[in-house]
């Protein structure tokens, strides 16, 4: 994986075989677990990342659920690689991996992301097909049991923000909430979608506040300066409902739900204009600033349990 | 293969609360088969909608009866998607011998 491009996208192949190549050159301490199929049968694979113990506090880090989003896959790689090589040099990720486990699916929706290769490279949704419908497809970030139905989603199967007929009937989103549920100590949960720069938490579906918000408000704010301090890169933060509007059934409102409190979702960068087609030469210093701010959010989880 | 031949995608930005309710609905304005890439949030944030060459006329028609400002954000979705595409390819056959 050291010459690796990370300067540059890739297809789902050269995904997955990285994630293998990574886990042969680093076998005692990548994994690579399935945690179920994709509506076409493609392996849903996360690496875990972990120096041993049973169990332990974990981190979960996902990118690419929304298929054209594609600097958030890319980024996935650099952040797996990046682990890799700071582990042992960087205290403040060492701490960290020394006493919990890393969590990241770097292709959440691998068969929306082999559609945006192969057919349409503006595909957002899931593949599966809608009955009585010529749009396949469920927005995966409307598909989740939190406000399941409400405002922010769509009925329609048509629309790019089509909820599909019940919460987690996509195997993309139910594999992820078999994973969650069935490891019980997951403590951070953050999700990763692009563009329009913000760190947004719980909730989207209501207005009511996540009993955590002066926290989870705190820790955005010092993650968001972290990042800025990078590149200048301007992000916003705060719920999602107040930031960017409301959004029913989505990620982290459910994973906040579950009792994970450090549920948080990014929109990554376009700083420019290029929305979805952001060119490869910003990859790595998207990956770069991100990573700051994941760090912050880790680092903060580590050192306050709950 | 979607080549995306004549797409734009345009820049809007609401001035006021009545256009950003408008904006908010683009999504269930079928008859223009927009592709929402960054929804409305709130004034003076931009929003960015992909618009198919065969409803650009009627949109753009739409924008201006209703006094929006707006931009085109991408002028040619194919030409910025033909290059990307010529970028991989390049990458992964020089990428090829050292993998």
């Amino acid at each position: 994986t050291d010459s690796f491009d990370y300067a540059n996208y890739h297809t789902l192949s050269e995904i997955y075989s990285f994630q293998d190549m990574l886990v042969a050159e680093n076998p005692d301490f990548v994994s690579k677990i399935v945690i179920g199929q994709s509506y076409e049968g493609r392996p849903l694979n996360v690496l875990k990342f972990s120096t041993g113990g049973s169990n332990r506090p974990a981190i979960w880090i996902d990118t690419g659920i929304h298929a054209r989003e594609w600097i958030t896959q890319a980024s996935g790689l650099w952040f797996a690689k990046k682990i890799v090589t700071d582990y042992g040099k960087d205290p403040a990720i060492t701490a960290i991996l020394n006493n919990m486990d890393i969590f990241l699916e770097i292709a959440t929706n691998p068969d929306g992301y082999y559609f945006t290769h192969v057919s349409n490279r503006m595909w957002r949704k899931t593949r599966k097909p809608n009955p009585g419908y010529s749009c396949p497809g469920v927005d995966p970030n409307r598909n989740w049991d939190a406000g399941f139905g409400l405002g922010g989603s769509s009925g329609y199967p048509c629309s790019e923000t089509y909820r599909g007929p019940s919460p987690h009937s996509e195997s993309e989103v139910r594999s992820i909430v078999e994973f969650v549920q069935s490891h019980g100590n997951i403590k951070a949960f953050i999700s990763i979608h692009a563009y329009s720069q913000m760190l947004l938490y719980p909730y989207g579906y209501t207005t009511a506040s996540a009993k955590d918000e002066a926290e989870l408000y705190a820790l955005a704010q010092k993650a968001v300066n972290s990042l800025t301090s990078m590149y200048g890169t301007r992000y916003t933060y705060g719920n999602i409902i107040d930031t960017i509007y409301q959004a029913s059934g989505g990620t982290v409102d459910w994973t906040y739900n579950q009792g994970i409190k450090y549920s948080y979702t990014y929109e990554l960068r376009d700083t420019g204009y290029y929305g979805f087609l952001l060119p490869p030469n910003q990859i790595i210093p998207t990956a770069q600033e991100t990573w700051s701010s994941l760090m912050v959010l880790m680092d903060h989880a580590y050192k306050n349990p709950y | 293969r979607e080549t995306f031949e004549g797409h734009q995608v345009l820049r809007i930005v609401p001035k006021n609360g009545v256009q950003l309710s408008l904006l908010r609905n683009l999504e269930e304005m079928m008859e223009f088969e927009l592709d929402v890439w960054k929804g409305a949030t709130r004034l003076s944030s931009p929003v960015d909608v992909r618009v198919p060459p065969h409803t650009m006329q009627a949109f753009k028609s739409f924008l201006e009866t209703n006094e929006f400002e707006y931009s085109i954000m991408i002028e040619d979705i194919k030409a910025i998607l033909d290059a990307e595409r010529k970028q991989m390819e390049f990458a992964a056959r020089l990428g090829q011998p050292r993998n």
